[in-house]
């Protein structure tokens, strides 16, 4: 990827991994591969998705993007 | 919406709040102006009501901190999370603090404290955060429109799944969190706070408010508010009978002690504690009572007093003794005549009710000080 495109990518995976695990109670076990359809971090994102009725795809699309960026409620979205 | 898993929610209808310190960004009367509306959201919809307190504990507490405070879910700066609280229960439950690195404001602008707090109270009261992007109880901060009142239909089936309907009409709750004097209110079985010829059955001091027990109600008065709050007994214990004869509060403990009949129960807040109720002849004395007409814990002596009629027992903490012997009352309370309806410690002196009269009586000089109206305590 050009430079700045990686930083970005990488910004919003720790943005998403932080969000994941402040509110969706991820746990990052090793290598989390986000591009694997099938894992923790996919699902995840997944289900952030559905809670916010946004397209769920799994991906760190803009809309997923923009919406861990507001401002929010401290308390997690699904019960730990 | 949904609720925390469990269903947790306040057992009492009747809540406290208390501000542990304010932020920096507005005037203090503007925060308690705003945490007071945004309790008023909820009690509007509910049967709830909320009472501010100034000192000792308190159901809700709410404070200000930034980063780390001393739980486990540290803040993160400007913007991201403003705020959390916690499902109802002891200790930090309920409770709900707010990010100090937020700008809080009472506009549109920044993060207007009242539109997070009511968001904020609907999870110290039991709700979980809702999918629909128009209930209060979404996750996401949107802008604070003051037009419109916060509650969605969503958060309203959610609040009233928990504590079901409001009482009473909707600006009545907004207006005021005490009740109203019961005198005003329509059902005549309820006694007039006011009226010459008030009684009570049991008075006890609890965790800073004295109660006042009448039939199946008791008030609750903080001695620096001016009005009371009016409760059935039932719905603060429901598992206790509809009516006290007598009630003491044991405060190191944290403990007040009910009786009815001839079994009692020890209460913690709005818990009664595991194994009660127990029979009085458990406490040392004679079984062929059955009945005690008041008692009152002697904090300054460590000793407990149980009248009956015109006799009282002592049970002594420290010895773990109680008196073989009762002794008369108007020998230790020179002033005191006849059976006693309700007594409590207060500061340094002795509150007996005997009918319509209140005596106030100084243990120190050992007699009478004041001649009160049973009512000396509201505001009539």
């Amino acid at each position: 990827f050009p430079a700045g495109t990686r930083q970005n990518k990488e910004g919003g995976m720790q943005l998403i991994q932080k969000y994941l695990e402040n509110y969706y109670g991820f746990k990052k076990d090793g290598e989390s591969f986000i591009w694997k359809s099938d894992s923790p971090m996919t699902q995840k994102i997944k289900e952030m998705q559905e809670f916010f009725g946004l397209e769920v795809t799994g991906k760190l699309d803009s809309g997923t993007l923009d919406l861990i960026e507001k401002r929010r409620c401290g308390f997690p979205d699904v019960a730990g | 919406f949904s609720t925390f898993a469990g269903d947790p929610k306040w057992a009492k209808q009747v809540l406290t709040y208390r501000i542990l310190n304010y932020t920096p960004d507005l005037h203090p009367a503007d925060v308690n102006a705003a945490i007071k509306k945004a309790l008023s959201v909820w009690s509007s919809v509910t049967p709830l009501k909320f009472i501010k307190k100034d000192r000792g504990d308190a159901d809700i507490m709410i404070s200000f901190a930034a980063k780390g405070h001393n739980d486990f879910i540290p803040f993160d700066g400007p913007g991201g999370s403003v705020a959390h609280a916690y499902a109802p229960g002891k200790e930090f439950g309920g409770d709900a603090h707010f990010d100090e690195d937020e700008t809080w404001t009472k506009s549109t602008e920044g993060t207007n404290l009242f539109y997070v707090a009511a968001h904020e109270f609907g999870h110290s009261l039991g709700l979980f955060h809702s999918k629909d992007p128009n209930a209060l109880m979404y996750p996401i901060y949107r802008k604070f429109d003051p037009s419109v009142s916060p509650l969605h239909q969503d958060d309203i089936n959610g609040i009233q799944y928990l504590y079901g309907q409001s009482s009473s009409t909707h600006n009545d709750q907004m207006e005021s969190t005490e009740i109203k004097d019961p005198s005003e209110s329509k059902d005549p079985a309820l006694p007039n706070t006011c009226g010459p010829n008030l009684t009570f059955d049991a008075v006890t001091t609890f965790r800073g408010e004295i109660m006042f027990f009448k039939d199946k109600h008791f008030w609750r008065k903080y001695p620096a508010v001016k009005t009371a709050d009016f409760n059935l007994i039932t719905s603060f214990w429901p598992r206790l009978p509809p009516g006290v004869d007598a009630t003491y509060e044991i405060p190191e403990n944290d403990e007040t002690v009910i009786f009815k009949g001839n079994e009692f129960w020890v209460v913690r807040g709005d818990t009664i504690l595991p194994g009660y109720p127990q029979k009085i002849y458990t406490l040392g004395l004679s079984k062929d009572i059955t009945k005690i007409d008041a008692a009152f814990y002697n904090a300054n002596e460590g000793k407990t007093y149980y009248f009956i009629a015109d006799k009282f027992w002592r049970y002594d903490k420290r010895s773990h003794t109680m008196d073989r012997n009762p002794m008369l009352v108007r020998d230790a309370f020179p002033g005191i005549n006849g059976k006693i309806d309700a007594v409590f410690q207060y500061q340094n002196f002795f509150y007996f009710f005997c009918g319509r009269k209140q005596f106030e009586f100084d243990p120190d000089k050992k007699r009478v000080t004041r001649l009160l109206k049973t009512n000396f305590w509201f505001q009539c």
